[in-house]
């Protein structure tokens, strides 16, 4: 199985 | 005060078109380097960022940077009262909860304005850092967004993956399989037809269709579509807007269990 990835775990808040 | 002036009307219908599937409600950010969006999806799997700069605008005032909080849907359906020919004029004043649309016909013999309500949107505003992506695919707008249509009739993720052959766009569903690969053809008199596969590192990740497809939706910007990528980082899918900025959507991976 494939997990779909947050973009928030990628890029913080600015 | 803000007032911007867009002689060629129809790129902001069009980028409405591009975004209005993907994100609800946004707040449109102006400032002196131009009018621009960032957004997530509400499930916080992708993400857009819009950029019209404003030298691309025939006049562009901007007193003091401002926010406005519009659904997206509600600002298509305006716009679409816009003629294709139409110059679009984007006018907000200081303080005020609404922002006027006026557009003018080609000949001036037809002025319409439509004021809009803004909203109030919480909205987190994301920094985005540069990256050196691993490989970087440029080809044809029309034919990334025939083959993401494609692929999500047999199923639901895309395999892109990067060789020193081409990109490979691969999915499987229940009735089976598909590969599709376009190989550089860089030698092809007319620049938009070109594909083009820079690479540094193979790369290949997996990404929902129903999003790529979404992103389809800017094709009418841009006759060429940029693919970035970069082993477990989120791909970026850049529409250039002409002499104006861009349309670019991330995609957050699906990642093995």
């Amino acid at each position: 199985m494939n997990r779909q990835k947050s973009i928030l775990s990628f890029f913080q808040k600015a | 005060m803000l007032e911007l002036r867009l002689v060629q009307g129809s790129l902001l219908k069009k980028v409405l078109e591009a975004i209005r599937e993907l994100v609800n409600d946004a707040n449109f950010d102006c400032s002196a380097t131009g009018f621009s969006l960032q957004a997530m999806d509400s499930s916080h799997v992708a993400l857009v960022a819009l950029l019209l700069r404003s030298e691309g605008f025939e006049h562009y005032r901007c007193d003091r940077n401002i926010s406005m909080g519009m659904s997206l849907n509600n600002m298509a359906k305006m716009l679409r009262c816009a003629g294709n020919d139409d110059i679009i004029t984007v006018k907000g004043d200081d303080g005020s909860d609404t922002v006027t649309f006026m557009f003018e016909s080609p000949t001036q013999d037809k002025i319409s304005d439509f004021e809009m309500k803004l909203m109030d949107i919480d909205s987190e505003h994301l920094g985005i850092p540069e990256a050196e992506y691993h490989a970087i695919v440029r080809m044809p707008s029309a034919e990334f967004a025939r083959i993401c249509k494609d692929l999500s009739s047999i199923g639901d993720t895309v395999v892109i993956s990067v060789t020193k052959e081409g990109v490979k766009f691969s999915t499987k569903g229940d009735i089976g399989t598909a590969n599709i690969v376009c190989r550089q053809n860089s030698s092809v008199d007319k620049p938009e037809e070109a594909t083009t596969v820079e690479m540094n590192e193979p790369v290949s990740l997996t990404f929902a269709l129903r999003y790529m497809n979404s992103f389809t939706k800017a094709t009418p910007l841009s006759n060429q579509v940029t693919i970035s990528l970069s082993n477990e980082l989120p791909v970026v899918v850049e529409y250039k807007i002409a002499e104006m900025g861009y349309v670019r959507f991330y995609l957050a991976p699906k990642i093995e269990e």
